[in-house]
């Protein structure tokens, strides 16, 4: 497994680090403020004190052989852009990027980022759609229109079977699983009863779940 | 449907407000700057310019009438703090914070915030999942230990059926479903052939799915 370098121990950066290191990846954390780098020293597996911009500071550091590089730096637009292009220019494979706007985003893109990640504005979308569809408890994309969605069971459909449901028939969707009281039921019977207080876990289109969701 | 406020319309509070009117949600967006509530007025479905730490403007603004309120500061330790409050003493039901560090989350819960996001933080922490386990693709929570996970078929299973993979038996893991070429397979029969490129839709412990993921 190559092991992942992190540019910048801000608040973004910080948990990647920590995140990365509980999960059995092997960490260089770099910052230009020495004061984080000793703060963090003793939870990420390597950290360095350098100015990111510096090329030949990246290249000293033994930069190129970590894939990917995540540039943790958002507010600092220059810094931001500056360490984008010196990556690129030491030939790392995957540059990663964090952003502040979506203009931010542009350039990073202009200049080499293999990818980029807006953290307000994501989080801003992943609460709209939790407020916006309230019994959606969860979904896994398969492909363009199909995924796997998490509802809560709507109460017109408590007491009745699976198969008097017609989950299937009327909607497209099959039940993979009910999470009841704690526990999941995998791959249940067409005969198990819906009870109150019961999470279906279905395949098929999002919209129709949606739909099924947010049914009385 | 009640309709959701939205208080402070910087990255994350505009991308909410934006995610929920797509959504069919009718939205109320405050801030105190009259030049973004200008700037929003036509994506929005109200605005309002006022000061959120003000009680009095919040009542003339029947603020009481939304639920949940989202409060969308952060930088401003002070504003998000004091509309907590004040959002809490015009009784709205349910008050949700954006909070820039763990420390400010821990004060807010104390003054009533039912519930704290970390926009930074979470998205440190969903990038270092993704980067430390390259073959998990997604995952809903069922319950304490056990999930759908989407991952990526191991090597040493494409030619196999599900039945001769044993994923069941060795992993304790239900395949319910296989992503391939843009189609997704709801529940395959036991004598479906895994081929390369494939990704697994499965049901079992996480820790399970995670070791599969990462088999050669
Ligand atoms: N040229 C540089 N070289 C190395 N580190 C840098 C450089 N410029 C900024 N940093 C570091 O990057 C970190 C994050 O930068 P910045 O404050 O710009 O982003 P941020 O978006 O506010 O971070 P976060 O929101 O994750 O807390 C800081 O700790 C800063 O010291
Ligand atoms: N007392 C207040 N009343 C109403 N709006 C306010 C108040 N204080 C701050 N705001 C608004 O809240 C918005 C976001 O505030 P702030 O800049 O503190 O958070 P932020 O974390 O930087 O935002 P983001 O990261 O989402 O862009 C700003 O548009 C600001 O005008």
């Amino acid at each position: 497994r190559s092991e992942v370098a992190v540019v910048g121990l801000g608040r973004f950066g910080a948990s990647l680090c920590r995140t990365l290191v509980e999960n059995g990846v092997s960490v260089l954390g770099i910052d230009r403020d020495p004061g984080l780098v000793q703060r963090y020293s003793h939870e990420i597996t390597q950290t360095v004190a350098l100015d990111s911009t510096d090329e030949e500071a990246l290249r000293e550091a033994g930069i190129e052989a970590y894939n990917p590089v995540v540039v943790a730096i958002g507010d600092n637009f220059e810094a931001s852009l500056m360490t984008c292009v010196a990556l690129k220019a030491v030939k790392v494979p995957t540059v990663v990027c964090k952003a502040a706007t979506a203009v931010h985003r542009d350039v990073l893109r202009k200049v080499g980022a293999d990818r980029v990640i807006l953290p307000e504005h994501e989080a801003g979308q992943r609460l709209g759609l939790e407020l916006a569809q309230p019994g959606f408890l969860g979904e896994i994309e398969l492909c363009s229109d199909t995924a796997v969605t998490k509802v809560r069971a709507p109460a017109s459909l408590v007491g009745l079977t699976l198969e008097e449901s017609r989950v299937n028939e009327e909607y497209g969707l099959r039940v993979v699983a009910i999470v009841r009281g704690g526990r999941a039921i995998a791959l249940p019977s067409k005969i198990e009863r819906i009870e109150s207080g019961d999470q279906l876990v279905l395949i098929g289109a999002t919209a129709r779940a949606t739909e099924l969701a947010s049914r009385g």
